[in-house]
């Protein structure tokens, strides 16, 4: 018999063990979550999705996706946390509930799984894939660089040895490669929302050009709500914008693919911290990090459900 | 495993767009081996960088020459590590 009540969502875990968790919540909530194979990393590890649904066919659906910077443990924690709360609270939180009765959602819980577990294993502060090219020292390429969005431009690496080395091509990382085909399979995806950490912001598009979207008034709007949901809790301050505007130009991104594709909800968090604990962030701020960017990701999620197109 | 006894993160703030160009500079000096948190865009922004302990007289001497203030967010990466470890580890004996 399983069952997910024992796990401790307050601490860091090992690939391993995060999928065994997903078992236990797709095997303890079976009628509303399940796990999907979506495609596997380039060490062959298995890319797994959490799906939430109540069911019928061809919903609208919202994407979530956690740790494609394998060094940013909070995130695939964070994904976790809501993974749970999401499947615990359907049913008897009026939000969730009603959520889960229009749209599905779909979660990536370990995005890059190999730089992972080479950021537990050998290096803590590995951030990007573990493929290997012909010819070079130098391994991996930043899957947020590897978009087809202003691929090769400013902001991203044509040095392999960089940590924002953008790759030999867009989508050559077969961890971007299979989340593209995913939705471009799935074809009724209207949100996509990606989950980093450092820095404490919330961006919508564009990074990689520094122009505003189409539909910069209502990204606008959205993140700024959500964001203020997100503070709510604890204070805890985001800043909100486009990400040229609030960091930097970088070119190859998720959520300017995404919104490029169509999907007009794309949003990118970065959440705790500001700087002292970088990406050690402690154990003990897994579970508020992950409550209040709760708050904002259902912010965001009540939005879409609420304005269709 | 790869270890990061004496690295520091710096949390430095350009005062100007003649500042961020020299933390670009920084930034692709490679032999320093840098590790960009923050990446020099404007000076309205931190930059954060995690420096090997190897390399913390250059980039320290680099800020100085150039007069950009810096503080110091993370003395001792390695010390935070080591606390991470321990605390999964009694984790996974709980």
């Amino acid at each position: 018999e399983r069952s997910n009540s024992n796990f401790n969502y307050g601490a860091y875990h090992s690939l391993e063990s995060i999928y065994t968790a997903m078992d236990d919540l797709a095997a303890e909530y079976h009628g509303l979550v399940s796990k999907l194979q979506i495609g596997e990393s380039y060490e062959k590890r298995p890319l797994y999705v959490l799906k939430f649904s109540t069911g019928g066919p061809d919903r609208p659906a919202i994407w979530l996706d956690a740790g494609i910077h394998a060094r940013e443990w909070v995130t695939q924690a964070t994904a976790l946390w809501t993974a749970q709360k999401i499947a615990s609270e359907y049913g008897t939180d009026p939000s969730i509930t009603s959520l889960l009765d229009t749209m599905d959602i779909f979660l990536l819980v370990v995005t890059n799984p190999d730089g992972y577990v080479y950021s537990h294993t050998k290096n803590r502060m590995w951030r990007k894939t573990r493929s290997k090219a012909a010819g070079s020292f130098c391994v991996g390429v930043d899957p947020n660089r590897n978009w087809d969005a202003g691929f090769g431009g400013p902001g991203s690496s044509d040095q392999r040895c960089s940590d924002s080395y953008r790759g030999p091509h867009a989508n050559s990382e077969v961890e971007v490669k299979s989340i593209v085909d995913f939705i471009k399979n799935h074809g009724n995806i209207k949100a996509f929302l990606t989950i980093h950490s450092y820095s404490q912001l919330l961006m919508y598009p564009y990074g990689y050009k520094c122009t505003e979207p189409a539909d910069y008034r209502e990204l606008d709007t959205v993140g700024k709500a959500a964001a203020n949901a997100l503070t709510s809790l604890h204070g805890t301050s985001f800043k909100v914008g486009t990400i040229c505007s609030t960091i930097y130009q970088a070119s190859g991104g998720s959520i300017d693919w995404s919104y490029d594709f169509g999907i007009k909800y794309s949003f990118a968090f970065e959440l705790r911290d500001t700087g002292r604990y970088g990406f050690l962030l402690p154990a003990d701020q897994i579970i508020p990090t992950a409550e209040e960017t709760w708050l904002g990701l259902k912010s965001i999620m009540e939005h879409v459900r609420d304005h269709p197109y | 495993m790869e270890t990061f006894s004496g690295d520091q993160v710096l949390r430095i703030r350009a005062s100007s767009d003649d500042q961020i160009d020299k933390l670009q500079l920084l930034e692709t000096l490679e032999h320093l081996q840098l590790d960009f948190w923050l990446h020099p865009s404007n000076p309205a922004l931190p930059v954060d960088i995690r420096v090997p302990f190897g390399s913390l007289q250059a980039v320290r001497a680099f800020l100085g020459y150039h007069d950009i203030k810096y503080s110091i967010l993370i003395e001792d990466v390695q010390g935070i590590l080591n606390e991470e470890k321990q605390e999964m580890i009694s984790n996974q004996r709980r």
